[in-house]
């Protein structure tokens, strides 16, 4: 069963939206969630090589954007309150 | 040169580097 495919790219498609929409805490917790779907079906449910792959590069690139979101807040947290 | 991917076990890492506060 694909579901957690399918879950996967909702939280990420959902992600990218509030990304968008500089909802940069809900984005983070949104790709968080996407990769660790993307690693279960990866880990977890037969995938040919070259799904496996991209589904990895796809974890990759939320990761790196993920990582940036969290730097971003924490410097947002640590400005004098305006 | 050839980019490398990432392994799950790299992914995997990350996603704790991430989640701890």
């Amino acid at each position: 069963t694909n579901n957690n495919l399918q879950k996967a790219i909702d939280l990420a498609s959902k992600a990218a939206q509030e990304d968008k929409a500089q909802n940069y805490e809900e984005a983070l917790r949104l790709y968080q969630a996407a990769v660790q779907y993307f690693l279960h079906v990866v880990k977890y449910e037969a995938q040919g090589d070259k799904a496996k792959h991209s589904i990895r590069a796809k974890c990759a690139e939320y990761l790196d954007r993920a990582e940036k979101l969290k730097e971003y807040l924490k410097k947002k947290e640590k400005a004098p309150p305006a | 040169a050839k980019k490398s991917t990432i392994s799950d076990d790299e992914i995997e890492r990350q996603l704790r580097a991430l989640g701890v506060d």
